[in-house]
C-alpha cells in the first residue's frame, strides 16, 4: 500500500 | 526433551487466537527461559513478540533449546478442542517432529491427547532494540479494540497523536472523518476502567487501521492494552499475559505518498 514501511526497516536481522 | 504443563491452558488458545490471523507458520521457540514466538506479518508490515516464562509453568524442562514450526491454523484446531478450565501439557523429544498436547479437566475426569506434526519454516529473527518512547498509553483493552473498529468503519488510516490534552485517534474516508480522543483516567473506580498516559513528548504517527484492529484480536488476554510510541518508529501494542509473559504487536507508521 502507498506510505507503507515494511518492519524490517526498524529491526536489525540476528 | 520438552516437558511444560501449564494450569491456565486457556492462555495458550487466546494467544494463538490473537495471532493466527496475522501469521499462517511459525516457529515456537522454546529454551530454559520459557516460550517465545517472534514472527512477521506475509506483507512485512508488523511483528509479533510473545513470550511465556518458564515460571508461568507449574512444572517445565527444557532439555535444550528447540525450535516447534508450526501452522497456527492447526495449533488453533488443537487448542480448541480443549476445555477451557482444562490443564494443558506439551511433551516434545528433542529431536522429534511431532508435539502432543494433553488437556485434563479441573477434576481429573477426562484425560484427552493430541499430536501435532511439526514442520520446517526459515524465519528471520529480527533484533528489537530498546526504546525510550515518547508517548505511553494503558488504556482499557476493550476500548482501544472499539476505537479501532468504529473508526476502521470510517477510514483506512489512523492518526495517533499524543498531547498533553491526551491521546487522539483521527480517520477520514468516503464517509467523512472522525475524531476519538482518550484522556487519563486514574479516578475510575474499577482498576480495568483506569487509563494512563506518560508522555515525554507530543507524538504523531499514522497507521494502517486494518493491523491495529488485528491487534485487537488480544483483548481476551488482558483488562489492559499499551501503545507505546516515538517519533519515526512503530508503534508497540502490549498485552500482558497476566503475570506470566507479554504478546506485543510492532508496527511500522506510514509516510506521507
Amino acid at each position: 500500500p502507498p506510505g507503507q514501511q515494511s518492519i524490517m526497516k526498524f529491526f536489525s536481522k540476528g | 526433551m520438552l516437558e511444560a504443563r501449564l494450569v491456565q491452558g486457556s492462555m495458550l488458545r487466546k494467544v494463538v487466537d490473537a495471532v493466527k490471523d496475522l501469521v499462517s507458520d511459525a516457529n515456537i521457540d522454546v529454551s530454559s527461559s520459557g516460550f517465545s514466538l517472534q514472527a512477521m506479518d506475509t506483507s512485512h508490515v508488523s511483528l509479533i513478540a510473545m513470550h511465556l516464562r518458564a515460571d508461568a509453568f507449574e512444572h517445565f524442562r527444557c532439555d535444550r533449546p528447540m525450535s516447534m514450526g508450526m501452522s497456527l491454523a492447526n495449533l488453533a484446531k488443537v487448542l480448541k478442542c480443549a476445555g477451557s478450565d482444562d490443564i494443558v501439557t506439551l511433551k516434545a523429544n528433542d529431536d522429534g517432529d511431532t508435539v502432543t498436547f494433553m488437556f485434563e479437566s479441573p477434576k481429573e475426569d477426562r484425560v484427552s491427547d493430541f499430536e501435532l506434526k511439526l514442520m520446517d519454516i526459515d524465519s528471520e529473527h529480527l533484533g528489537i532494540p530498546d526504546t525510550d518512547y515518547c508517548a505511553t498509553v494503558t488504556m482499557p483493552a476493550g476500548e482501544y479494540a472499539r476505537i479501532c473498529k468504529d473508526l476502521s468503519s470510517i477510514g483506512d488510516t489512523v492518526v495517533i497523536s499524543a498531547t498533553k490534552d491526551g491521546v487522539k485517534f483521527t480517520t477520514s474516508g468516503d464517509v467523512g472523518t472522525a475524531n476519538v480522543t482518550v484522556r487519563q483516567n486514574t479516578t475510575a473506580d474499577k482498576k480495568e476502567d483506569q487509563t494512563i498516559i506518560d508522555l515525554k513528548e507530543p507524538v504523531a504517527l499514522t497507521f494502517a487501521l486494518r493491523y491495529l484492529t488485528s491487534f485487537a484480536k488480544a483483548t481476551p488476554l488482558a483488562t489492559h492494552v499499551t501503545l507505546s510510541m516515538t517519533r519515526e518508529l512503530p508503534v508497540m501494542v502490549e498485552y500482558a499475559i497476566q503475570d506470566m509473559g507479554h504478546l506485543r504487536f510492532y508496527l511500522a507508521p506510514k509516510i506521507e505518498d
